[in-house]
């Protein structure tokens, strides 16, 4: 079971390192594996440091960097074992507009390599508008949600509320 | 295995039966607040074997049930069907007894008002372990890393240390 | 302590009624104090209806409508008791457009009603744009923050990241 | 009471000094992530006698201290001073004996690496608790449901009922 383990760790550790220099467009992070003598309590620890930062306790990272953190760490998790199904509910909430752009390039690349299908719920227009196709929900008749397919240049009519 | 298309009806705020279809690659999900694209990604997670009401933003189960609105009486039904796709079964496969040989799968859950929850496996009944077994070969279950709840992206950066590692787990 | 604690209770109260009716532009929503036999133990709780929806838990509802609830909460509190300062971090995170217009007029309207000074920190141009006066922060240096006070042309270019 | 600036140097990631003009009506604080748009709102907290280190995203108060960056080495020193302006001294205020007659108040707090938080009031030295206290009557205090967090505006929906009459008991 532990070879097993440090097996996963080691691939996940590899991709996450790679997708959070993608992510922050430079920097470093890691993954630690902690408290290993005993495999009932250990750990998974993660270490990371912005671009031109130092490295410091993940607390204190910004709402926009944490959202990047663990991004990178949920991606890494899903290169490691491949899913058919990546479902996403506003996880650019706290993104800027570049990172959104970040975000979005990494998204269509996935989409590029794996056989995976996302599901990506937003309110961002730079996210909309990489989607391969859009579905709204609109409560036409208040308090009943119908799902319809949007075409691009009817999504920005749809972010409004009634 | 593909995910092709969720059908949901009676579901939260989905009251009459309305068709999600999941294709290849990034399909987005748009709409004002609070017009029910979360209760989307929830009918996906329960009929994939969600067992926790808390984890549905519920009390009870019963609350997934459309509860009415301004003009609506509440309903006494719900159900959310999951129609996907497998590759042909090879040898090991066929040890999960409950798969049928088809390629097409349809996977419903459904739930009565007082009389808990129902599923079925391309029209026979199934205990909701095969189908979190089903999910979970595919690394799809309803608690994967993949699919991230609202408000919960932060969660792996803030979540102890052993909780990170039991997804590390999931995923061995 | 009991019939100033019920007098503030009736007033954050009626402030919240009306503010929820102006954020949600409709709907119903109230407070209720329970359990007051024991004063020690006695809680606040809230009942919210959005326009065209049934009365549920309030766990019911969705990012947004949660985000609005509970400025209608805050902002009950402060016109209770107004402060000579409020401080609004990224608030507006979860709201969609028309939701945002919502906020940033109830917002300017506090603004002229009190004699309050709000700081509002937000990415939403649509928020950007209602504030008197908006400050930058640079990071022109990695990982050393500055302010710097920003003219309204300048400010698409301070959201993008470095 | 008026707040009128900030003056922020050492604290996070404003190693050098800086300051933020309170304008009447709407500031707004716009920026990239992570460019220190937070740390300015715990500036504030800090000064108004924040005492709690997790509160602050730290482990322990010292890292309110510049920790250096890529190019910069970590500071020892860090200090945050605000600019108030106050009606003028009436009856009972002269009851709070700390505060001074004139109307330009600045209050500042300073923390070198290992030996703990000083508060200046005018330039005289005070205690934590005099300072708690004067904003807690000017209903403004660190705590106040007035300063609402990155993330924490669902908190008050999300709270249990006898953490909400606490709030209401603060407003009392
Ligand atoms: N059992 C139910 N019956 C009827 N309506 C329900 C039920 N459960 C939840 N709802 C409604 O669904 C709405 C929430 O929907 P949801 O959380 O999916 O919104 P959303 O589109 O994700 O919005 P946001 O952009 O704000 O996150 C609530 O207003 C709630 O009233
Ligand atoms: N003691 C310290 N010394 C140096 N830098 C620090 C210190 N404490 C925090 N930081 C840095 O401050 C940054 C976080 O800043 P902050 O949370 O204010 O960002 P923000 O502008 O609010 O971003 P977002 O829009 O993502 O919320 C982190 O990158 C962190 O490295
Ligand atoms: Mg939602
Ligand atoms: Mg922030």
């Amino acid at each position: 079971a532990r070879t097993r383990l440090e097996a996963v760790f080691e691939d996940v550790d590899r991709h996450f390192r790679h997708l959070f220099q993608r992510l922050f467009g430079g920097g470093k992070a890691h993954l630690r594996l902690v408290g290993m003598d005993d495999p009932l309590t250990a750990g998974l620890e993660l270490d990371a440091m912005p671009p031109g930062k130092k490295l410091q306790n993940i607390r204190l990272l910004s709402g926009g960097e944490k959202s990047l953190t663990a991004l990178a760490l949920v991606f890494a998790f899903f290169l490691t074992q491949p899913s058919p199904l990546c479902v996403l509910d506003e996880v650019d909430a706290a993104l800027d507009d570049a990172n959104v752009e970040r975000f979005a390039d990494l998204l269509e690349e996935m989409a590029k390599e794996t056989q995976t299908r996302f599901l990506v719920v937003t309110h961002h227009p730079l996210t909309m508008a990489r989607m391969h196709r859009l579905f709204g929900v609109t409560m036409a008749e208040r308090g009943v949600s119908k799902l319809v397919s949007v075409a691009f240049d009817e999504a920005e009519r749809f972010k409004e509320s009634a | 295995m593909e995910f092709i298309r969720l059908r949901v009806s009676g579901f939260k705020s989905f009251c009459d039966a309305t068709e999600l279809e999941i294709g290849p690659g990034l399909t987005g999900i748009v709409g004002p607040n609070g017009c029910g694209k979360s209760n989307v990604v929830e009918a996906l997670r329960w009929v994939m074997g969600e067992s926790s009401a808390k984890g549905l933003r519920g009390g009870e189960m019963d609350d997934v049930i459309f509860g009415g609105s301004g003009l609506r009486a509440p309903y006494d039904l719900a159900e959310v069907a999951l129609g996907l796709k497998r590759p042909p079964v090879t040898g090991d496969d066929a040890a999960i007894a409950v798969l049928p040989k088809s390629e097409d799968l349809e996977i419903s859950r459904r739930i009565g008002r007082g009389t808990g929850s129902l599923y079925r496996l391309n029209g026979r009944e199934v205990r909701a372990r095969d189908i979190q077994l089903l999910f979970a070969d595919a690394g799809a279950g309803s608690k994967s890393p993949a699919i991230v709840g609202q408000g919960q992206v932060g969660f792996i950066v803030e979540a102890k240390p052993e909780e990170r590692r039991r997804l590390l787990e999931e995923a061995a």
